[in-house]
């Protein structure tokens, strides 16, 4: 143990394990998640090569025999609960995405959210025994978080009972969804839905991509990786473009709104429902956000313990950088947000859970609030973290130019976060709607509920500064 | 009307109410604003557009404001004093330094004076002071195992020099003492000199 370490931990004024239970929500599941990492840690088939010592194509080879494994173990252990599932992968995956991830995260929520019960019964197995790997494929090469100008098209034809899928222009080629490059040979596409002349705007559709046999490129389908991007080596992100693939009806999701065999379309009871796993995976952000800068000041503090430097004091020997003001204003606001987010984190899901319970009795009325509330956070602290761990970095010095120090790595596996899921300034203007909505009602005296509700509170108070 | 608001800067649930009432007038300048649009025969679309920046902040500030609630609010759930003691440093620091980065916003609408904000620069120093014997148990609570973690400089034995030594020799580019350009360019490159 470095002595300077050793003093550190001496010198603290509190049981750190009773802080761990606290951020993990209890001593149970902080015993559960050291047990689940274990697992992982002394499983000799994780064993892997520094990822810093491969080519791009050894990483992504590395990743999918990681992911694989990871799938028969979670089998093997009896691992179900969607916290323990989540621990378990985030050990074995480390600071680099899951090469299946979007399969987990996306494809199968999409497919519990928005499948009828008769298409429950026949995707769900094939998802869950990976027969059919998929991916969520919404963003295009010219269109993103606008999600109303998608320009893919799932033309329904009542002669045949099918959708024709088609990709119109270049600008609409599907660009990015994680595992669509080499591993997905399903993809549920989300396009604007075209029936008896009318178009009724985005829907979602299951459309096969590769041969489940060969894992060949079906006919009229164009696919493929996107090629090397900053960060994130371990994913196949990939390009769709459909040139008139043709789908049955069955595969569009109709769990709220339907084709009939004659072409009639039934609306949803809210057109937000569509969008209902993005906001379930914006809520899951905001807890990455806290993550991803409680290890960057992990690095950045116990290194500047470590480290000593010049001196402050004549003849004194190098203090360590840790004592320095400058070092502590940079570091020490940085842990406490890491904590403010984990707390936060912890309202967005319990805040989730609880409107999600509502929306699945049927209650819809909450939905535009945890729309909001999870768009604004996902925004706000992606941006805040991710120009945290850039001070984390700097703060080790040339040290935190390398590779080992693994700051480089958790900064650019993060920084797609401010854009992915909802470009943040889109997300904000999104919060914004309903806050200036509320504000409204608020005016013509409405009586507002939830986390908006301090815009009925009058704004003319008198402040009394205390008198410094 | 309403009862005046007592400031105190080291009083956690003072300082949600000044995030509050800060995002609530942001709100209200962006709905005016948008109002202001219309008035100058913008339409819906034009007006929102030309209020955007207002209507970011706004939102900002809301976020902000549901941050500082949920961190202070948390800290009613704590039992262990000395545990609590930490934690409530933390909030009044992410707090207080949130209002220096935001300080504009805070003066602008009269939530707090200038004579305050040179006593909340004070008092983050001194927050800062009491905080750093604790630095490095704050971040050992995270308990990020060494191998999740997987930094050189974050171990947690802190023997960062010897393994980030071990580590740049395991680098594929010394596989051999003399790389294989040597001998294919900067060896001919002497002769031709």
């Amino acid at each position: 143990m470095n002595p300077d370490l050793a003093k550190e931990r001496q010198n603290a004024t509190f049981d750190v394990d009773k802080l761990t239970y606290i951020l993990d929500g209890g001593p149970e599941k902080t015993k559960r998640r050291r047990e689940i990492e274990s697992l992982v840690f002394n499983d000799p088939d994780f064993a892997e090569e520094d990822p810093n010592f491969l080519s791009r194509s050894e990483r992504f080879d590395q990743a999918v025999r990681k992911s694989a494994q990871m799938v028969l173990k979670l089998r093997e252990f009896g691992i179900a609960d969607p916290e323990e599932i989540y621990h378990y992968k985030s050990m074995v995956t480390g600071h680099h995405p899951d090469a299946l991830g979007l399969h987990y995260t996306m494809f199968v929520p999409t497919l519990l959210r928005l499948c009828d019960p008769q298409q429950k019964e026949k995707w769900l197995p094939l998802a869950k025994s990976m027969q059919a790997v998929g991916t969520y494929a919404q963003t295009e090469l010219g269109h993103g978080t606008h999600l109303r100008g998608l320009e893919t098209t799932a033309t329904y034809d009542p002669a045949t009972q099918e959708f024709v899928l088609n990709s119109p222009t270049v600008s609409s080629i599907k660009w990015w969804p994680g595992g669509l490059g080499k591993s997905a040979n399903y993809a549920i596409v989300l396009a604007q839905l075209y029936t008896l002349g009318n178009c009724h705007g985005l829907h979602a559709f299951i459309v096969p991509v590769r041969d489940m046999d060969t894992h060949n490129p079906l006919p009229g389908v164009v696919v493929g990786d996107i090629g090397p991007k900053f960060g994130f080596n371990e994913v196949d992100n990939g390009f769709l473009k459909l040139e008139n693939v043709r789908i049955p009806r069955e595969n569009m999701l109709m769990k709220y709104s339907k084709v009939e065999p004659d072409g009639t379309y039934v609306k949803p009871p809210s057109d937000k429902l569509t969008y209902g796993t993005m906001v379930f995976v914006r809520s899951m952000i905001v807890r990455e956000s806290s993550k991803a800068l409680a290890k960057s000041c992990t690095i950045a503090i116990r290194y500047s313990a470590v480290r000593h430097q010049s001196e402050i004091r004549p003849g004194e020997p190098e203090p360590q950088i840790l004592d320095y003001q400058t070092q502590q204003y940079k570091l020490f606001p940085l842990l406490a947000t890491a904590y403010a987010f984990s707390f936060v984190g912890q309202y967005m899901t319990n805040t989730y859970q609880r409107i999600n319970e509502e929306i699945n009795r049927g209650n819809y009325s909450e939905l535009p609030e945890l729309h909001a509330l999870s768009a604004g956070l996902k925004a706000f602290t992606t941006w805040e973290a991710n120009s945290a761990i850039e001070v984390c970095r700097m703060s080790c010095g040339g040290h935190g130019y390398s590779r080992s120090s693994a700051l480089p790595d958790i900064y650019v596996e993060f920084t797609p976060t401010c854009t992915y899921e909802g470009e943040n300034t889109v997300m904000m203007l999104q919060t914004a709607r309903y806050l200036v909505k509320s504000y409204r009602q608020a005016k013509e005296g409405q009586r507002l509920s939830g986390i908006v509700s301090y815009l009925n509170e009058p704004l003319d108070r008198r402040l009394q500064p205390q008198a410094v | 009307a309403a009862r005046p608001l007592v400031v105190d800067i080291n009083d956690l649930s003072s300082l949600v109410e000044v995030y509050k009432i800060r995002a609530a007038i942001l709100v209200e300048m962006a709905a005016k604003s948008i109002q202001q649009e219309l008035q100058r025969r913008k339409s819906q679309e034009d007006a929102w557009n030309n209020s955007a920046i207002d209507l970011v902040r706004a939102s900002d500030a809301h976020c902000h404001y549901v941050v500082v609630k949920a961190f202070t609010e948390k800290l009613g759930d704590v039992g262990d004093t000395a545990v609590h003691a930490v934690l409530s440093a933390l909030a009044l620091l992410y707090t207080l330094h949130g209002i220096t980065r935001n300080s504009g916003d805070f003066l602008q609408s009269g939530l707090l004076s200038v004579p305050q904000l040179l006593q909340i620069s004070v008092r983050i120093k001194e927050l800062m002071s009491q905080l750093r014997p604790n630095a490095v148990a704050l971040v050992d609570a995270f308990d990020i195992h060494d191998k999740k973690l997987n930094s050189v400089l974050g171990r947690y034995d802190g023997n960062v020099y010897e393994k980030m030594f071990e580590w740049a020799r395991r680098s594929p580019l010394n596989a051999t003492e003399v790389h294989e350009s040597f001998h294919k360019y900067l060896k001919p490159l002497r002769s031709k000199l």
